[in-house]
């Protein structure tokens, strides 16, 4: 099973187009890195993107240096993950 | 038996096929199941059948789950079977319903991608099929049907999360919903049920143009949302795709659309940015019980507007 340890989702609120534009651009600059969970498609949307542990210092300090303000969605992937799992475990036990 | 799953957590492919068999055993005179074809490596792709009776009458389809990684549109979809039969001869709308039209549910659309997500990647979209030449495996298998195929909002990289495959309806998982509801035809309503973001969507995704009914499916999604909103107070806005979401080609509700579906809808189900794909299994039920109100306002909509 994947290890997602330490990986982020970012939440980011671009402004204007060309905000979104230096999003998609990320898609460009980090192939198959940066998993958009909410697309850019609008200002008026959020973006969300899940981030690896690996790129996390790179990609904030491109969303910093462009001006993107975001936040921490989600701060560890595999602290939800791990809790998903115990809850399904523990219910396969009481479903027995 | 099914009487102890907990419909208030997540399931392998396999525990939820054996509950689909146990569930059709047990309402065997309402609920039937169809195998409609067979996945990219080879899984069964199966459909339940709500009817009272009729050959080929009029009827709603609902899917879930054609992204992997959202579970919580599985789990829903899990509820609302075990709603449909337990509320038929109880609740007037959905009795009448059901004895007029049949209804079809596709529980599990991408089976490979699912039992992927619970063995190796929790968070794979696509689906698994693999082509020689090519480095990355999958599909996604929204933006693989034929209705503004390759065009904006999709993609031809193999390795992006949103490529649409190499041609309209390569797709095993697709070509079996395109071949049976194409032959059944009869299906008036098409519900395909997606996560997270809370909104309510009907087509296009291909095109900002406005369809011929965008009025009464605007009127539609706005009766739906506030049915759902009454339950727990969740907001979901609406509209169509490409207004309201993004620009998407190939995608289930256009195609739906294109070929006689008026009533096509897609839902982006809970949350709006805490927990993603990730949501807890705590908000399962509340996400499924304000979920068939809505669905329940298009069916009896679909029910009571023949065309």
């Amino acid at each position: 099973q994947m290890n997602f340890t330490g990986d982020q989702v970012l939440r980011v609120l671009a402004k204007n187009e060309e905000q979104l534009s230096l999003l998609r651009d990320l898609e460009g600059l980090k192939p198959q890195k940066v998993d958009f969970w909410r697309g850019p498609a609008r200002p008026s949307l959020p973006v969300d993107m899940r981030v690896p542990f690996s790129e996390l210092k790179d990609v904030k300090a491109y969303l910093g240096s462009h001006g993107l303000a975001y936040s921490v969605m989600i701060k560890d992937i595999q602290v939800l993950l791990d809790e998903e799992r115990e809850a399904m475990a523990k219910s396969r036990r009481l479903e027995r | 038996s099914t009487s102890s799953f907990s419909y208030a957590s997540y399931h392998t492919l396999e525990e939820i096929y054996s509950w689909i068999d146990n569930f059709v055993a047990e309402h065997s005179d309402i609920v039937s199941k169809i195998r409609i074809g067979h996945s990219f490596e080879n899984r069964s792709i199966v459909v339940l059948k709500f009817s009272t009776g009729g050959p080929q009458r009029r009827a709603i389809w609902i899917d879930t789950g054609i992204h992997s990684r959202e579970w919580i549109t599985h789990a829903t979809g899990i509820w609302t079977a075990k709603k449909i039969v337990t509320e038929y001869g109880k609740d007037r709308t959905l009795t009448d319903l059901l004895d007029a039209m049949d209804i079809f549910m596709e529980i599990v659309t991408n089976p490979d991608g699912f039992a992927f997500t619970h063995s190796m990647n929790r968070l794979w979209r696509k689906n698994k099929s693999t082509r020689p030449g090519i480095f990355c495996i999958g599909v996604d298998l929204n933006r693989n049907w034929k209705s503004g195929f390759g065009g904006n909002g999709s993609n031809n990289n193999p390795c992006s999360e949103t490529y649409r495959g190499p041609s309209p309806q390569s797709e095993p998982e697709v070509a079996a919903i395109v071949d049976f509801i194409t032959s059944h035809g009869n299906i008036k309503a098409l519900i395909s049920i997606h996560s997270y973001s809370q909104m309510l969507m009907y087509p296009y995704g291909h095109s900002s143009e406005p369809v011929p009914n965008q009025k009464e499916l605007n009127d539609l999604a706005k009766d739906a949302a506030q049915a759902l909103y009454e339950v727990h107070g969740i907001q979901y806005i609406y509209g169509s795709i490409s207004t309201t979401l993004y620009v998407a080609s190939g995608i289930t509700v256009d195609w739906a659309y294109d070929n006689g579906i008026k009533f096509s809808f897609t839902f982006e189900l809970r949350d709006t940015g805490r927990y993603g794909f990730l949501l807890p299994a705590s908000q399962i039920i509340p996400t499924a019980q304000e979920t068939w109100l809505a669905l329940r306002t298009i069916m009896e909509h679909t029910l009571n507007h023949p065309y």
